[in-house]
């Protein structure tokens, strides 16, 4: 028996729209520890890793690993089926071919429930090493998206780099050149409207422009996010999902032929 | 010109 009861589903619902760009479909790993999912993209140059601790849910319980594959497109539309203040209880059997999404309004006068065939996905789990980053740097979510969002108009790619001074944002195309560069801002009131860069060393790696702004689309998520990059190693872009468990998507850097 | 690998060439499949 598995069962899942979320009182926030807008925030599974945000998960769903940060991800169904990227993905078709995708299996959930449903145990003890909460839901991991793990995918890449169809060309596979990005794959997206989300974690759910248990422990972030109102009621988690999992009596037996699971393995749910599904559908995103119709994930959505079950989603689309909530209230935005709608309590979620996800519900399966063990060995079900089936998994059932529970909607409950905030006042319990309405109850709606959805049943949805799960698919069996052929899994590839990848392996990701832990590496020492040449620099981690913490910015507002909404100026990241707004960054790749104004770039991607130059060119295909951006080129972020980063040094003590700060991170600089740049993109060229046939229109021209264009470039963002933010220093560190520490806002102790407002820790959220930080720019926070741990470096190491300086690095400068180039990304296509489509993914990063797939990406983006986490950031209704949180507040901030957390741009990871090494010398040929890929870009991990990171969005903590309170009080949940958090969503990485890593991109692997465009290099020279 | 700048060239994409796969994620498979960094992260190896478990």
């Amino acid at each position: 028996m598995f069962e899942a009861r979320l009182v926030n589903s807008s925030t599974f619902r945000k998960v769903l729209d940060a991800i169904k760009d990227l993905l078709n479909e995708a299996s959930f790993d449903c145990s003890e520890n909460g839901i991991q999912l793990q995918a890449m993209d169809s060309s596979h140059v990005s794959l997206v890793s989300l974690n759910l601790k248990s422990d972030g849910f109102d009621k988690f319980r999992c009596d037996r690993n699971l393995t749910m594959g599904m559908n995103l497109t119709s994930l959505g539309k079950v989603f689309k089926c909530s209230g935005a203040d709608d309590t979620v209880t996800m519900k399966a059997q063990d060995y079900a071919d089936t998994v059932t999404f529970m909607f409950e309004s905030k006042k319990q006068d309405k109850i709606s429930d959805y049943e949805m065939k799960l698919m069996n996905l052929d899994q590839e789990h990848l392996g990701i090493p832990d590496t020492e980053f040449s620099c981690i740097i913490k910015m507002p979510s909404i100026e990241f998206a707004r960054i790749i969002r104004d770039l991607s108009q130059f060119g295909e790619s951006i080129v972020i780099s980063c040094t003590k001074e700060g991170v600089k944002f740049s993109a060229q195309g046939d229109i021209g050149t264009g470039n963002v560069k933010l220093a560190q801002t520490h806002n102790f009131d407002k820790e959220e409207e930080s720019v926070t860069i741990d470096l190491q060393e300086p690095v400068a790696l180039t990304f296509a422009c489509q993914y990063l702004n797939s990406f983006t689309k986490a950031t209704p998520l949180s507040n901030q996010v957390k741009l990871s990059m090494c010398e040929n190693v890929p870009l991990v872009v990171e969005y903590q999902i309170p009080e949940l468990g958090h969503l990485r998507f890593y991109l692997a850097p465009k290099i020279e032929e | 010109s700048k060239h994409q690998k796969s994620i498979r060439d960094y992260f190896k499949t478990n």
